[in-house]
């Protein structure tokens, strides 16, 4: 088991505070178009220390915290925490639960977490690229995007095989 | 790292060239290193052969060919290099029926090493989860989770 | 000229308007001259607001909300100044099932004056043709009309 | 009643002489991934006299025609007619039925038709522009293409209202 919790908050569309728990084999998340499924797959992107904002559909670190509708006024923060289970020591960490997080806040700043402390981004990094996870293209594959390989130059293509090795 | 990597290639050719026959049932698909004497600087090619046909340029395949085509591709890096999870947005959209049955064969047989996260509005697809989220836009206009099944 | 553009574009932007009001069953949508001084070298702005949502940029709609906005687009061009035929291919497949019903309906309410020829994997859009083509790739990997079936 | 009939004989996958007929109202045009729909609305944007061959997912003349495969060989020449019906004079032309046809050879040349005679490619756009069929955009919209116009520049959407003037 490796993927236990998902967590929005702020971030986009979602508002109010949600919790997506993970089993193992496959999970679908399914609803009307506009309902806000990808932006739970940009929420992953965010988390895992995405700068590009492009590939998130958004232009500024303000895009991804909720903006507000007709009825909801905006909010000034978002946050996201990934939570990993740990039991294997498949993170390498002594921890047997590990969450990772990200906030923003409208001033533009971006805060890091690791197990609810502040961490340098490049920390997050570290970690990730520790277990194979480095800013992987193959964790998240955004809408519209299946094919992007294909389209891709040979020599940019190398990247693919570089995070696999 | 240049051997490493030359592994990595070598172990992701070699699945996706299996991968595209089994999505497309025949056929063939391979990569290549474009400048195999330096593999840690080379850039890679990909050709595809869909059963019946002429070795097509990329961008001769059809739509639903593409995406089957990079499925293909996916999978092998995973298998090559597993990751605990995968996120995957839609990317069944272009896909008839028949290859949907495909796709959903390999995406099973990848279950028990990887969790899959699909977003989906194929009926086949959705069959396939052992746990569904649904989402709806509220009267706010705030996303929210509005069933949850889980099986067994 | 300039006097015909404008009188189309204010003709255009009112369909618009509707068609998008329809599709999304509320919200608003509008287009705009960028420079409404000089209509023959100004450029053209869209605007879309879901229902329930800010007005966002264009780039913030979800992808079945851009195939929506953009079918109401292609539909308003079409009553402004209609073609006797339109070929659409798979212009359907970003849609979720409420949203197909709504656009066969507007497909439906132009059939009279245009031809419509779509290619779609959806069968809720194949439902409304008169006529279905069957495609399929024969042993020689050449394309060939396997079906026909004709309405009435 | 406009279109009537589309013919191709050795256009990209459809090696053998096809003839489509068409009725008012829809129709559907259906089959697997791979089995030459797409190609068809290549087929009719080619004979509408389109000159752009990366809008028909192809570089050069020769792509158009009929390559082989491992049991066929490949042709020398792509031909697709468009039949219209004329009776009510939509086509500033005297026949009760008009026929527009492109032909293209290996060698690179493409012969433009009308009624079976050769024209000039400036005839067949002044044919199409006169009854307002110019090169428009929003006849063929090709697969993956239906949100096109929303993502072009302001000024480069301007041309899709100057066609509907
Ligand atoms: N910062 C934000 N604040 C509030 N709402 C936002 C924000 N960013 C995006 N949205 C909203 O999220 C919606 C898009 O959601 P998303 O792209 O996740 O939909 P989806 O469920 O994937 O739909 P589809 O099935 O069409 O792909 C848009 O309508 C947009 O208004
Ligand atoms: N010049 C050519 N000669 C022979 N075959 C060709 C030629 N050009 C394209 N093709 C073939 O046509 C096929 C693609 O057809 P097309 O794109 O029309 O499929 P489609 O029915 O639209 O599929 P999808 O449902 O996946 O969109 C490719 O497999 C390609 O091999
Ligand atoms: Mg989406
Ligand atoms: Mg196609």
């Amino acid at each position: 088991m490796r993927l236990k919790r998902l967590e929005l908050q702020g971030f986009k569309s979602f508002a109010s505070r949600t919790i997506f728990s993970f089993e193992d084999g496959i999970t679908a998340i399914v609803g009307p178009n506009g309902s806000g499924k990808s932006n739970i797959a940009d929420a992953v992107r965010w988390v895992m220390g995405e700068q590009s904002y492009s590939s998130m559909r958004a232009k500024t670190t303000e895009d991804m915290i909720f903006a507000g509708t007709r009825t909801r006024a905006k909010l000034g923060m978002a946050e996201v925490i990934l939570v990993f289970d740990n039991t294997t020591g498949w993170l390498p960490l002594e921890y047997s639960e590990v969450s990772v997080g990200r906030r923003a806040y409208r001033s533009g700043e971006n805060e890091y977490l690791l197990n609810g402390a502040r961490v340098r981004y490049r920390d997050l990094l570290d970690l990730f690229g520790g277990a194979g996870l480095a800013r992987s293209n193959y964790t998240v594959i955004s809408q519209g995007m299946v094919d992007a390989a294909l389209s891709l130059r040979p020599e940019a293509r190398r990247a693919l095989f570089e995070e696999a090795a | 790292v240049e051997h490493e990597m030359l592994a990595t290639f070598k172990q992701v050719r070699q699945w996706f060239s299996t991968y595209f026959n089994m999505l497309f049932s025949g056929g063939s698909a391979s990569l290549y290193l474009t400048d195999p004497e330096h593999p840690s600087d080379s850039g890679v090619d990909i050709s595809a052969r869909p059963p019946g046909k002429r070795t097509t340029s990329l961008s001769m395949l059809s739509g639903g060919e593409r995406s089957l085509t990079a499925v293909a591709l996916i999978f092998s890096l995973l298998q090559a290099h597993p990751v605990p999870f995968c996120f995957l947005d839609e990317v069944d959209a272009a896909l008839d029926e028949a290859n949907i049955f495909r796709f959903r064969d390999l995406l099973r047989s990848h279950a028990s090493d990887t969790q899959f996260i699909i977003i989906t509005h194929n009926r086949r697809t959705i069959e396939i989860a052992q746990t569904i989220y649904g989402i709806a836009m509220g009267e706010q206009g705030i996303s929210q989770v509005v069933s949850l099944k889980v099986d067994g």
